[in-house]
């Protein structure tokens, strides 16, 4: 699968996602 | 007629991987078996699997002894409310956690041998209307449960005794969480699928509910198996019961499914399909790597190569009739092909 068809790929989303979520 | 059975019966195509027949376990007090699984038990200084077997009223420990004979070990007697299905525990020694109730999961319950009273016992970890309940790595529990009013997501740290250590609260997502699987390699990450057809994703250290993505409305009611994250996405190995046959690619049992958690998109990697020539569908399966077992309506155990989307296997039913429960080992690369009569077959 292409980048173009999921967007933006972060090896760390899963840091970004508990620093982005509410608590 | 054993040979009949180890033969893999693939109308098309070279019989690359086979099943081979280990050993066979039979309890003749079991009326109606309702799950089987493995579990690691230490006694006298080694760490071995074991096999554990459960019926509506007992669950009994297995253990080798002879490479093609097993012994009953230990039978708890769990009378006042039916086993509904064993929850493996990863990584876990000397417990076996059950889950009881009649037409939901009513309570949970850790079997365990006590070096202290040099007994067997059981113990209560949860009770209400748990709707999904998997064991994690390092001794831990989430389930989900439902009252009036809202659901409750939990995970219970349990120790080495039985007891529970610690409980942590998760956020729950609107829909009801239908099945768990942990991240495999991220002790924190946990996901789940709805019966709204979403994968959503947990911090379980904050209990912080991070994504809900969708599926896509072609496969409802998917159940999440197994999961990992590799190269900025989240792979998760889905089953669909009750899927319906296309013309395009047959009956699907699972799929892996690519989702990218940053966006919410997501793209199917693979589909594993019923053999060609198969009559029936998926009733329920397990999930271990890359291999998938189910057990099918015609009665057969069917295995696949998740990632190359291949059925490698086929067992038909045999002389002792249906299949009803098909489960990988701990230590994967054996299955445990189970019938109602609480004869267990195992394959390498």
């Amino acid at each position: 699968c292409s980048e173009s068809d999921l967007g933006p790929i972060s090896l760390n989303w899963f840091e970004e996602l508990s620093a982005e979520a509410p608590p | 007629d054993v040979v009949e059975q180890l033969i893999p019966l693939l109308p098309d195509g070279p019989r690359e991987e086979s099943l081979q027949f280990v050993s066979e376990l039979k309890d003749p007090s079991c009326p109606c078996a309702v799950d089987v699984s493995t579990v690691w038990w230490a006694a006298a200084g080694r760490r071995e699997l074991r096999v554990v077997t459960a019926s509506e009223s007992s669950v009994s420990l297995w253990e080798p002894l002879a490479p093609d004979c097993w012994g009953k070990v230990h039978t708890w007697h769990l009378r006042e409310i039916p086993v509904i299905q064993i929850v493996p525990l990863p990584d876990t020694c000397n417990i076996v956690c059950v889950a009881l109730g009649e037409l939901e999961i009513g309570e949970i319950r850790l079997l365990l041998y006590s070096s202290e009273t040099d007994s067997f016992k059981h113990s209560l970890v949860k009770t209400g209307n748990i709707k999904a309940v998997v064991g994690l790595k390092d001794r831990r529990l989430v389930s989900s449960s439902r009252t009036m009013q809202e659901q409750q997501l939990e995970m219970v740290s349990l120790s080495e005794t039985g007891g529970s250590k610690d409980r942590q609260t998760l956020m729950p997502p609107e829909e009801t969480v239908t099945a768990f699987a942990e991240v495999e390699g991220m002790r924190e990450a946990l996901v789940g699928t709805t019966a709204g057809n979403s994968v959503v994703i947990w911090n379980l250290k904050t209990g912080q509910l991070l994504r809900k993505m969708d599926v896509g409305y072609s496969y409802p009611a998917s159940i999440c198996h197994r999961a990992y994250s590799d190269s900025g996405l989240l792979f998760v190995v889905l089953s669909h019961p009750h899927a319906k046959e296309s013309e395009s690619c047959g009956s699907p049992a699972f799929r892996v499914v690519a989702f990218n958690p940053r966006t919410g998109r997501s793209t199917g990697v693979m589909f594993s399909c019923l053999p060609p020539g198969r009559a029936g569908r998926y009733l329920e399966g397990d999930v271990w790597d890359t291999a998938g077992a189910a057990v099918l309506t015609s009665g057969a155990v069917a295995v696949w190569d998740l990632l190359q989307g291949r059925c490698t296997a086929v067992l038909p039913p045999g002389p002792a009739g249906h299949w009803a429960l098909a489960r990988w080992a701990a230590t994967g690369a054996v299955l445990l092909a189970g019938h109602r009569n609480g004869t267990v077959r195992l394959y390498r």
